[in-house]
């Protein structure tokens, strides 16, 4: 339901933004 | 008589000492050196000079050096701090410092901001809102109308954009994010604060010890 939340909401749940990967081994 | 030789560590251009760093940032000296660890990794694994390249950044993040994402861009130059194209070390670990559990939220809010302020204008407009909601749907392989776009920034623009000028300013941002904290939650990485542990490799290499 992208409608219902914020453009903010749905950039933070994507994956786009994560930086965890840096730390995979 | 037995010999020895002192074997001087050398270091790449663009290292600075852990001491300083720790002083600054909320890791400590033992983590600033497991973040040595990884940085050297990430340094090198492409070009071998002591620097992070925007291609070295994609593989870490996506596995190959290719790959367009405008928020992977966005993280990316704001880490280069001196704008010269590469990130140094000082520069990692006080980026990555914003992202530390026990980092001051206001710090983290203000990133955010700037990540967001694709033209570094001192606000994130509209246009900039449409393009990130756009960027993301097709960097997930997601398809959405443009109408359907176009609702989600007007309804986000509703809500964020109190003074009706088309753009969100610093203390419109502020406001907004007390009113919807989950929107910080990304700017917290929890491996941060168990550094020590996820580079063990370190702790054999340090004679620092935190405990």
């Amino acid at each position: 339901k992208p409608v219902s939340m914020n453009a903010f909401e749905l950039i933070s749940r994507s994956q786009s933004f994560s930086l965890d990967k840096l730390f995979e081994k | 008589m037995g010999c020895f030789c002192l074997k001087k560590l050398r270091h790449k251009p663009g290292y600075e000492a852990p001491i300083n760093l720790a002083s600054e940032t909320p890791f400590t000296v033992n983590e600033v050196e497991a973040l040595y660890d990884l940085f050297k990794k990430l340094s090198s694994s492409i070009i071998d000079d002591g620097l992070i390249h925007k291609e070295e950044f994609q593989l870490a993040l996506f596995k190959t050096s290719n790959k367009q994402n405008l928020f992977a861009d966005r993280i990316f130059d704001l880490f280069d701090i001196k704008h010269n194209g590469v990130i140094e070390f000082g520069e990692f670990v006080r980026s990555l410092s914003v992202f530390h559990p026990n980092a001051p939220e206001a710090d983290k809010i203000a990133f955010l901001f700037r990540l967001y302020d694709l033209r570094q204008t001192g606000c994130i407009e509209a246009e900039e809102l449409k393009e990130m909601v756009t960027a993301l749907l097709c960097e997930n392989n997601l398809s959405l109308s443009e109408d359907v776009v176009d609702l989600i920034v007007e309804k986000t623009m509703m809500e964020a954009d109190t003074k009706r000028d088309g753009k969100i300013d610093d203390e419109e941002w502020k406001e907004f994010v007390k009113k919807n904290p989950s929107i910080i939650k990304i700017m917290t990485l929890s491996d941060l604060k168990e550094l020590t542990l996820a580079f063990p490799s370190f702790v054999m290499n340090s004679g620092v010890s935190d405990l």
